[in-house]
């Protein structure tokens, strides 16, 4: 099984 | 107040297409240097960031930073009501709860507006780092388009991979499996066809088609589309919008767990 990262993992609020 | 007059008002209509079913709603940021927006889908997986430089209207006027929130559903309802050949302004007073958009046809005989009313919309902007990518490949858009629906009837997701010749989209389902190659192919008689591939590292990324197909309804606004791969980084998906600005996607590869 393969699972979906969100974005907030990968940039952050500014 | 803000005020800005695009003379292919065709552009605005495909931009609010391309996105309006990814994106509930979201807030228009306009200042000196132009009118962007960014937003993630509503289950925060994906981000779009839309930029429209100052320089790439005709007639661009924004006194102060302004933030308009829209829902993108009546946005697209509005801009239905454009033509394809008319010039578009938006006009915006500050502290305004209403942009006004004007229509204007070709030989200037019709001229219609349409106000909409604004919202509060709370959304955090997130930091892009400007990243160096491992493989960037640069293919006709419509190609792009047909290979994500074509595999999309295969499967959920997409191994995109890049060598320095070719990129390679492969699907598994139940039904079957299927794979697209494309060669690069610096097409000098057709620019049009090109496929150009800089690469750095070979890089394969598993994706959702989902989204990539959502993505590809930008397809109308560029002859070409980018895609930007790095290892256990968001693909970039990137339409650029001849001397105005540009549409960018971003969706994270999936990982095993």
């Amino acid at each position: 099984a393969s699972a979906q990262p969100r974005m907030l993992a990968f940039f952050k609020p500014l | 107040m803000f005020e800005a007059r695009l003379q292919q008002g065709a552009l605005l209509k495909k931009v609010v297409e391309a996105i309006k079913d990814l994106i509930e709603d979201a807030n228009f940021d306009c200042n000196n240097s132009g009118f962007s927006l960014q937003a993630m889908d509503s289950s925060h997986v994906s981000l779009v960031a839309l930029s429209l430089r100052a320089d790439g209207f005709e007639h661009y006027r924004c006194d102060r930073n302004v933030s308009m929130g829209m829902k993108l559903a009546n946005l697209s309802k509005i801009l239905k009501c454009a033509g394809n050949d008319d010039a578009i302004t938006m006009k915006s007073e500050d502290n305004g709860d209403t942009i006004t958009f004007m229509f204007e046809s070709q030989n200037q005989e019709r001229l219609s507006e349409f106000d909409l009313k604004l919202m509060d919309i709370d959304s955090e902007h997130l930091g892009i780092p400007e990243a160096e990518y491992d493989a960037t490949v640069k293919l006709p858009s419509s190609e792009f388009q047909r290979i994500v629906k074509d595999l999309a009837s295969i499967g959920d997701t997409v191994e995109i991979s890049v060598t320095k010749d070719a990129v390679k989209f492969g699907t598994n389902g139940d039904i079957g499996s299927a794979n697209v190659m494309c060669r690069q192919n610096k097409s000098v008689d057709k620019p049009e066809e090109s496929t150009e591939i800089d690469i750095t590292e070979p890089v394969a990324l598993t994706f959702a088609l989902r989204y990539l197909n959502s993505f590809a309804k930008a397809t109308p606004l560029s002859s070409h589309v980018v895609l930007k791969l790095s290892k256990d980084l968001p693909i970039v998906v990137e339409y650029h919008i001849e001397n105005v600005g540009r549409l960018s996607f971003f969706l994270a590869p999936k990982v095993e767990e």
